[in-house]
């Protein structure tokens, strides 16, 4: 399901939990 | 806090996209909130570095006076690109003789990922690297002043301890005699350079 996020916010979670 | 805000999308984002089920207009919404440096509100919050015409501009300047950067910011910028990680060394020695070829391989990293870019926003990977040369110009030319353009938006707490690093640097050639041989010890624990090669490279932060 998380891949329907746009890549941006894609990036945006990675850089959350990172 | 960026703690909570870690617990949140670690643990509650899952189970509410799990519930999605093709609600496509709510997952569009979504990526907007999670896009949107509005969406923090703390600017050490701000998550992505959206792309003008003006940071192209300056990323090309930048590209270009590549020349005049110091083997050892070279390789941090590369590492950055590549996202390798590593523990800050005093010393380091890279082969003069690939000094071009590194300068090519910066160069041209930076322009395809530049050719790549997505939606408007800067690659992680490429705004931790521009930032690498805007810290050493800001060494170099020893000024917090000179670029009001940040490639990527640190933490308050990431851009004061870059601050304080960049005061100390500066007041390394203030330093006394004395002063110098009890910061040997810090900088290099396991003595591999003799004294004066220790003054010399310490001359050249």
């Amino acid at each position: 399901t998380i891949n329907k996020l746009s890549n941006g916010a894609l990036q945006s979670v990675a850089k959350i939990i990172s | 806090t960026r703690p909570l805000l870690r617990e949140i999308v670690t643990y509650h984002l899952p189970c509410y996209l799990a519930k999605l089920d093709h609600e496509d207009v709510i997952m569009s919404e979504l990526s907007e909130i999670l896009i949107n440096p509005g969406s923090y509100q703390s600017d050490s919050l701000s998550l992505v570095t959206p792309v003008s015409p003006l940071l192209l501009s300056s990323i090309n300047q930048a590209l270009d006076r590549l020349d005049g950067i110091p083997d050892q910011a070279l390789v941090a910028v590369n590492r950055k690109l590549i996202g390798k990680t590593s523990m800050p060394k005093f010393w380091h020695v890279p082969r003069s003789s690939s000094r071009g070829h590194l300068i090519e391989i910066v160069r041209k990293r930076c322009k395809m990922i530049i050719a790549r870019i997505e939606e408007g926003y800067m690659p992680k990977r490429l705004a931790k690297a521009m930032s690498m040369v805007n810290l050493y110009w800001k060494q170099k030319l020893r000024s917090m002043d000179i670029s009001q353009l940040e490639y990527f938006p640190f933490s308050k707490e990431t851009a004061s301890l870059q601050n304080d690093v960049l005061n100390a640097l500066w007041l390394l050639p203030k330093l006394q005699h004395d002063d110098l041989k009890l910061l040997r010890p810090i900088l290099d624990p396991d003595p591999k350079f003799r004294k004066m090669q220790f003054r010399v490279s310490l001359r050249k932060y």
